[in-house]
């Protein structure tokens, strides 16, 4: 590999080059292998368990906030008109978006940020017309579907759950709703009770997320769950999944680790650390609520609901039991009406 | 990114209200690529 100092050979490369090159190599491979891995259990149907590992320790030692907020201002530097369609094509080839239903022309997007947050072509999303569906707010990956049971935990790989209050904060409108359906007579309970006169009998408890009634001739609500990953070159807007009322936001300021199937394997309460934004409030059949959490690369969320909320926002020190910083919309106890396939929020990068 | 979706539902059908109640189902599975406005469940 060396060559006299006099006559060096410009296409042999230095020794210490073919190492690290050998070594990153080495380390893909082993990568692939584990992933390949992975891959096979989970087509044999073997459940994966949480194995925090040397890459999780790491990353809690970076500054995963500011290195979100740097991408930001990256990707929203401006490109030249000529280079835009190259560049927003070298990224859905990248990760697989649908440039068919882009709604602009490639070029009239100016940056990889403006790119990312593109809407699509009317008609691209029609919403299921069955007036007793619940629609997919987000394009994305099912990660977990289910009903909450006694304790209120949801799994977030085999052996390690979060609790929903963790998730949406301790002070859940759950009660409140259950005390107003106790005391009000709207058509949204009479939908729900069938010509029941009295409401006392609702009662609801954290430790037990069913809704019971005194008599059992009476229907019985649970609490159901739906976790959906969205990947790099999906569709990145969140729209209401039914018919609703927003009642409550609230904005955890938390970390921004990555949230990709690897790191809800190896990062523990990976959704109850990261920063995110809960919308909770009350549809037909009683409470509801969506939590958007951030991710490194796409560290904030804009409400199209509210327009003026700021998230991903430096900070001094970030402490994480600080309590989350809630907005109750107008008129109170009655909200924000959303209509089922309407925006109400954007995730960006950065 | 990821959302997730927390909800009340009609959890148990009463033999009774058979005729007019039935309860909340999912309609896709762990693993299911979904669509915005794609059912969820009914």
């Amino acid at each position: 590999m060396h060559t006299s100092s006099q006559g060096r050979n410009p296409f042999v490369v230095p020794g210490a080059t073919v190492a690290t090159i050998l070594m990153l190599g080495a380390l893909h491979a082993r990568r692939m292998y584990n992933d390949k891995k992975i891959e096979e259990a989970k087509e044999s149907g073997v459940e994966l368990e949480l194995q925090p590992d040397v890459k999780a320790k790491f990353l809690n030692m970076l500054p995963l906030r500011s290195i979100s907020r740097f991408w930001g201002s990256l990707t929203s530097t401006e490109l030249p008109i000529w280079l835009r369609p190259y560049a927003h094509r070298a990224w859905a080839r990248a990760f697989h978006s649908n440039l068919e239903e882009v709604a602009l022309p490639l070029d009239q997007y100016a940056s990889l940020k403006d790119f990312f947050v593109r809407a699509l072509k009317e008609g691209s999303r029609p919403i299921d017309s069955d007036p007793h569906s619940l629609v997919s707010p987000v394009d994305g990956t099912i990660m977990r579907v289910g009903e909450l049971k006694e304790g209120v935990l949801i799994e977030q790989v085999k052996g390690f759950s979060y609790s929903v209050s963790s998730l949406l904060g301790s002070g859940s409108f759950f009660p409140l709703i259950a005390a107003k359906e106790a005391s009000e007579d709207s058509s949204l309970q009479e939908k729900n009770l069938r010509d029941e006169g009295t409401k006392s009998w609702w009662r609801i408890s954290l430790a037990s997320p069913k809704l019971r009634e005194s008599s059992s001739s009476r229907p019985i609500t649970g609490l159901f769950y739906c976790v959906i990953y969205l990947g790099l070159g999906d569709y990145h807007r969140v729209h209401s999944p039914v018919d609703w009322n927003v009642l409550l936001r609230r904005h955890f300021s938390g970390r921004l680790y990555p949230v990709n199937e690897r790191a809800t394997r190896t990062i523990k309460n990976l959704y109850v650390e990261n920063e995110r934004v809960v919308l909770e409030g009350r549809w037909q059949e009683g409470y509801m609520a969506i939590a958007a959490i951030g991710a490194t690369s796409i560290g904030s969320i804009k409400l199209s609901i509210e327009p003026d909320l700021r998230t991903n926002q430096p900070r001094k020190k970030l402490l994480q039991s600080e309590a989350p910083e809630e907005r109750v919309y107008e008129p109170e106890g009655t909200g924000l009406s959303v209509k089922k396939g309407e925006e109400v929020a954007v995730f960006n990068m950065g | 990114s990821t959302v997730v979706l927390v909800f009340q539902a009609l959890a148990l059908k009463k033999q009774e209200d058979e005729a007019s109640l039935s309860e909340f189902r999912f309609c896709v599975d762990k693993g299911d690529k979904i669509r915005m406005g794609e059912a969820l469940g009914r």
